[in-house]
């Protein structure tokens, strides 16, 4: 499964 | 976390802290544009959603927390405070932000990284967040001349997505898989809004004369 791009940034 | 990043993170806080103390030493939010404001609270409450349900860290939980928190008090404080209140231009503030909220969803909706409830709102956070500070702009170029602490807390805001540009630079250079297009062009579309407010700001500054913007 294409590892969802956490979304880190504010 | 890169340097680019934290010095956004913390010059957006500082922008925060700047309008709050403007608010609380003057008791009066005049020269400040509330529907600037409300975005601002639309913005962070679309985009925080996954507040409780996505751990990253302790930082990132807590910015969130504040960036919430604030917004939705000084939004409180410009409607509700009995003595701020009086003090907004609301004659001025006539920008139609329902426009920006519209286009940015319908937008959102078109351009996202996943057709999700999540995605779409975070998408449409991004996008409004570009064009969010225009009723604040359009305000201060017809009330004339801005006092400091408004004209910094414009000036911090802009900066930190400025940073921002800087941190995707470094990550996109360090990180093999890094790619954030919507952030990215959104956040060059919004720092390039500023530009012309930038360009002022420096003038007033290196002529140590007050802050006007062009009507």
């Amino acid at each position: 499964v294409q590892n969802e791009v956490v979304k880190d940034e504010l | 976390m890169n340097i680019f990043r934290l010095a956004g993170d913390m010059t957006h806080l500082l922008s925060i802290i700047v309008l709050l103390l403007k608010i609380y030493a003057t008791k009066s939010c005049s020269g400040i544009s509330l529907k600037t404001q409300e975005l601002y609270a639309l913005v962070f409450l679309a985009r925080y959603l996954d507040l409780f349900t996505d751990f990253i860290s302790v930082y990132n939980t807590i910015m969130k927390v504040v960036f919430i928190a604030s917004s939705l008090a000084i939004v409180w404080c410009m409607r509700l405070h009995p003595l701020v209140k009086r003090s907004y231009d609301k004659e001025l503030d006539t920008f139609r932000h329902y426009f920006l909220i519209g286009g940015t969803f319908v937008l959102a909706l078109v351009l996202n990284e996943k057709f999700t409830l999540q995605e779409i709102l975070w998408a449409f956070s991004i996008y409004l967040e570009a064009v969010a500070i225009l009723p604040q702009l359009v305000l201060l170029q017809r009330s004339g001349n801005v006092d400091n602490l408004t004209g910094q807390y414009v000036f911090f805001l802009g900066a930190y997505r400025a940073f921002y540009i800087l941190n995707w630079i470094y990550r996109y250079l360090t990180e093999p898989r890094f790619t954030r297009w919507i952030a990215c062009v959104s956040g060059i579309v919004q720092t390039g809004i500023y530009a012309d407010f930038f360009y002022y700001y420096f003038i007033s500054w290196k002529n140590n004369s007050k802050l006007k913007l062009p009507a």
